[in-house]
């Protein structure tokens, strides 16, 4: 079972989560330790990444519209920061000391804290990428909650010509987010579903089409108006269904049974 | 995206930090 839930996340926190549990593994077997080398030059690399990603995590946070992303990055650059000085700070009782044993102590939650604080503002970036693509799910959602009121061939061509960039945009970002999740159930889930959009798409065109012509001929629409109704319900749902898995960032398997 | 990158130089930065740390402790262990 995958950790982290996109590759991205993955490629970034993996080295580092990793390094974390030999420490602590090492830490504990050696008891005493070996005496800890000069950390003073790795420490302000760190320092100097987290100050820089202070000051893009600001950028982000200043150009962004989106509410919550405006309210929870701060926190986690916060975090990040806190980490930071711990590490400063067990870098220079390690330079006084080289065996000190609370320095070791605060050179992990240093470490940790980095860690946890790097995840938690990648997932917080995240699921502001994951906010925008959803809203593009919505614009759809709310094209075909008006697809029944189009009773003219002038009104489809406009519905058609304003929908289309908008299923256009589900359709790119939903395949590369598929792309970048690490949980192949939640993959498979939104390949499906964005296949059985991009299929119904074109058929919900034509059977609009055909209530359309029928209406204008002064014939009998009740079945054409099924039909049309019918796919707008389908594609509804499987609209829904990608928005749900979307949204979704544990790997907890109950949520499938 | 400038924020994936910076938080990719936290954490190479950091791992190598601990690589540093781990190879005093392995060398004990």
């Amino acid at each position: 079972m995958p950790v982290f839930h996109t590759k991205t996340i993955e490629s970034i926190l993996e080295p580092v989560a990793q390094q974390v549990s030999r420490l602590v593994i090492l830490h504990e077997e050696a008891e005493d330790g070996a005496a800890m080398p000069d950390l003073e030059k790795p420490v302000l690399a760190v320092s100097a990444a987290v100050m820089n990603l202070i000051k893009v995590g600001r950028d982000t946070i200043n150009c962004s519209d989106d509410p919550i992303l405006r309210q929870d990055m701060p926190a986690s650059l916060q975090r990040v920061e806190k980490a930071s000085k711990l590490l400063e700070e067990a870098s220079a009782m390690l330079k006084a000391d080289p065996y000190s044993q609370p320095a070791r102590k605060k050179l992990i939650e240093g470490a940790r804290g980095i860690l946890q604080g790097t995840s938690s503002l990648l997932l917080c970036f995240d699921e502001s990428e994951v906010r925008k693509i959803i809203k593009t799910c919505k614009e759809v959602l709310n094209y075909l909650a008006v697809a029944e009121v189009i009773e003219t061939m002038e009104d489809l061509v406009h519905f058609v010509k304003d929908v289309s960039p908008h299923l256009t945009r589900v359709s790119r970002d939903v395949d590369a987010r598929e792309k970048e999740l690490t949980h192949m159930v939640h993959r498979e889930i939104l390949i499906r579903s964005l296949d059985a959009v991009k299929t119904l798409a074109p058929i919900l065109i034509c059977a609009m089409k055909i209530y359309v012509q029928l209406l204008a001929q002064g014939k009998k629409t009740d079945e054409a108006a099924e039909n049309r109704n019918y796919l707008c319900t389908r594609m509804t749902d499987e609209i829904n269904q990608i928005i749900r898995v979307l949204q979704l960032t544990t790997y907890d398997e109950d949520e499938w049974d | 995206e400038m924020i994936l990158e910076a938080a990719k130089s936290i954490t190479s930065a950091t791992a190598a930090l601990l690589r540093a740390a781990c190879a005093a402790q392995r060398e004990l262990v």
